[in-house]
């Protein structure tokens, strides 16, 4: 099973 | 005060039309240098970012760097009815609540106004680092949208991955598997037929494919797509705006347990 990952885990905030 | 006068209102009606069901509500920053909008999807999959430089408008007045907070969908409804030879033009005077879409036919003999209101929308901007990537994939817009289309009649989620070989699309679902491969081919009459794989590694990941197809509803803004691929990282599918700048969309890949 593929877990979806968010993409503030690879963008952070400015 | 705000002024920005675009010949080829097409485009601008093709930018909504590409986001307008991706994000609801977003804030276009308008500076010296361009229009553009950073927003993600309500899940936080999926983040566009559009950049349309101020070279490209033939008249681009921006008195002051201004954001301004819209709901596409119903940016999207006004802008449906531009014609598509229109020129169209943006404006908002400072301290306005709203912002005005002028509409005019290319002899002049019509012009219209469409007035929306703006909206307060907090939306922290991501900083999205410059990466090196494994796999650079140049395609066909048309095929890409038609692989993506295809596969997701099968599955719900593809595994893309790229080898010296070529590229390849698979997925799996209740009533089977399907597996697209496509070769590097730049013997073709026109470039924007050719599909070119720059490829320093191998790389493999996989994808939801809603999001992949949202994606391509950004297809009639350019012939070709590119996709940038790396292990472990957002996937990067650009549309290049006729001089104007680019739409880019970054998917969050799904990691196998």
């Amino acid at each position: 099973k593929a877990t979806q990952i968010v993409l503030t885990s690879f963008f952070r905030p400015n | 005060m705000l002024e920005l006068r675009l010949v080829q209102g097409s485009l601008l009606k093709k930018v909504l039309e590409s986001i307008k069901d991706l994000v609801n509500d977003a804030n276009f920053d308008c500076s010296a240098t361009g229009f553009s909008l950073q927003a993600m999807d309500s899940s936080h999959v999926a983040l566009v970012a559009l950049l349309l430089r101020s070279e490209g408008f033939e008249h681009y007045r921006c008195d002051r760097n201004i954001s301004m907070g819209m709901n596409l969908g119903n940016m999207a409804k006004m802008l449906k009815c531009a014609g598509n030879d229109d020129i169209i033009t943006l404006k908002a005077d400072d301290g306005s609540d709203t912002v005005t879409f002028m509409f005019e036919s290319p002899t002049q003999d019509k012009i219209a106004d469409f007035e929306m209101r703006l909206m307060d929308i907090d939306s922290e901007h991501l900083g999205i680092p410059e990466a090196e990537y494994h796999a650079i994939l140049i395609m066909p817009s048309a095929e890409f949208a038609r692989i993506c289309k295809d596969l997701s009649s099968i599955g719900d989620t593809v595994v893309i991955s790229v080898t010296k070989e070529g590229v390849k699309f698979s997925t799996r679902g209740d009533i089977g598997t399907a597996n697209v491969v496509c070769r590097q081919n730049t013997t073709v009459d026109k470039p924007e037929e050719a599909t070119v794989i720059e490829m320093p590694e191998p790389v493999s990941l996989t994808f939801a494919l809603r999001y992949l197809n949202s994606f391509t509803k950004a297809t009639p803004l350019s012939n070709t797509v590119t996709i940038s691929l790396s292990s472990e990282i957002p996937v990067v599918v650009e549309y290049k705006i006729a001089e104007m700048g680019y739409i880019r969309f970054y998917l969050a890949p799904k990691i196998e347990e």
